[in-house]
């Protein structure tokens, strides 16, 4: 009958709008997509940047509210490769204090990867300088997760909720303007924020656990600390999980510049000092 | 660092 008619027409104009809107490229964030459309359905989306560059990452619409945009992965393809091919983060181009930032890819417009690679692969798509952000998320994914099943892997999710980006200029991209991530920009103490953060898998104790014996004496879990320096001056970007309050940030915080003296010159630093899981010293 | 943590990739999230 025509009521019938009428509101299958309408359902199926619905879908179209939404396709349309997709194929359109109309907005620059997850958050957008989820506000303006929406959408709360969890997976690849387009999103356009600013100059109009459009491309295509993945949205998580179901953690606290949603309209999460993945930005980055930072993926080790071997702890024992040191600033070799693979350490996007920190440098490829070998262990060198003359190449304080190593590839500079913490603060610069270059990209790599692709969303659905972000767990075999290092991955950083354009939303990382482009997108004017207030949280941030992290998800820890064991290697090769496909990703329909990454937030069911993770053995580790957690975002912040106080907004600290806008006080950074809203990304990555521009925290690390003001907090660069170089070799000798400073000593230990010129650590950059700590920020807390709110578990969405995981707790306090677990990430304590996934540290070294030795490196938990040394950090307090429940934060998620922007460049930290070590003892040798080496900058790293990242400590997931944790607020140092020793200088051997090099065991647990993630990316880097280009050298770290002696030898543990890395996206995962010296996560393997005494050797990968054997639950001694630092790993 | 444990393996559980060496093996998996961080993927960082805007919003």
């Amino acid at each position: 009958d025509s009521e019938t008619f009428q509101n299958r027409t309408r359902t199926n104009f619905e879908h179209l709008e939404r396709l349309r809107n997709r194929s359109t490229y109309v907005a620059r964030s997850c958050k957008e997509i989820r506000d303006r459309y929406g959408d709360e359905e969890d997976g690849l989306y387009y999103l356009t940047t600013a100059n109009g560059m459009v491309y295509q990452t993945f949205c998580d619409m179901t953690t606290a509210g949603g309209g999460w945009t993945l930005v980055a992965s930072v993926h080790e393809n071997s702890v024992y490769g040191k600033c070799t091919v693979g350490d996007r983060w920190s440098s490829q181009q070998g262990n060198n204090a003359d190449l304080p930032d190593g590839d500079g890819n913490w603060s610069n417009r270059n990209m790599f990867g692709t969303p659905e690679g972000a767990t075999s692969d290092d991955f950083k798509n354009p939303g990382y300088y482009d997108i004017a952000a207030e949280d941030m998320s992290v998800w820890h994914v064991p290697n090769n997760f496909p990703l329909e099943h990454w937030s069911l892997a993770a053995i580790l999710r957690y975002h912040t909720n106080n907004r600290f980006l806008s006080l950074y200029g809203g990304n990555l991209f521009q925290l690390f303007k003001h907090y660069p991530v170089r070799y000798n920009i400073g000593s230990c103490s010129n650590r950059g924020p700590a920020i807390p953060i709110v578990y969405d898998h995981g707790d306090r104790e677990s990430t304590r656990m996934f540290y070294g014996p030795r490196s938990r004496n040394e950090f307090e879990p429940g934060f998620i600390t922007f460049r930290a320096i070590n003892n040798e001056r080496a900058a790293m970007a990242i400590c997931s999980g944790v607020k140092p309050t020793g200088c051997h940030t090099e065991h647990y915080c993630i990316g880097g510049g280009g050298y770290f003296d002696p030898r543990q010159c890395g996206d995962f630093p010296s996560f393997d000092w005494d050797r990968l899981g054997h639950d001694q010293g630092w790993s | 660092a444990s393996k559980e943590m060496t093996e998996a990739a961080v993927l960082l999230f805007y919003r």
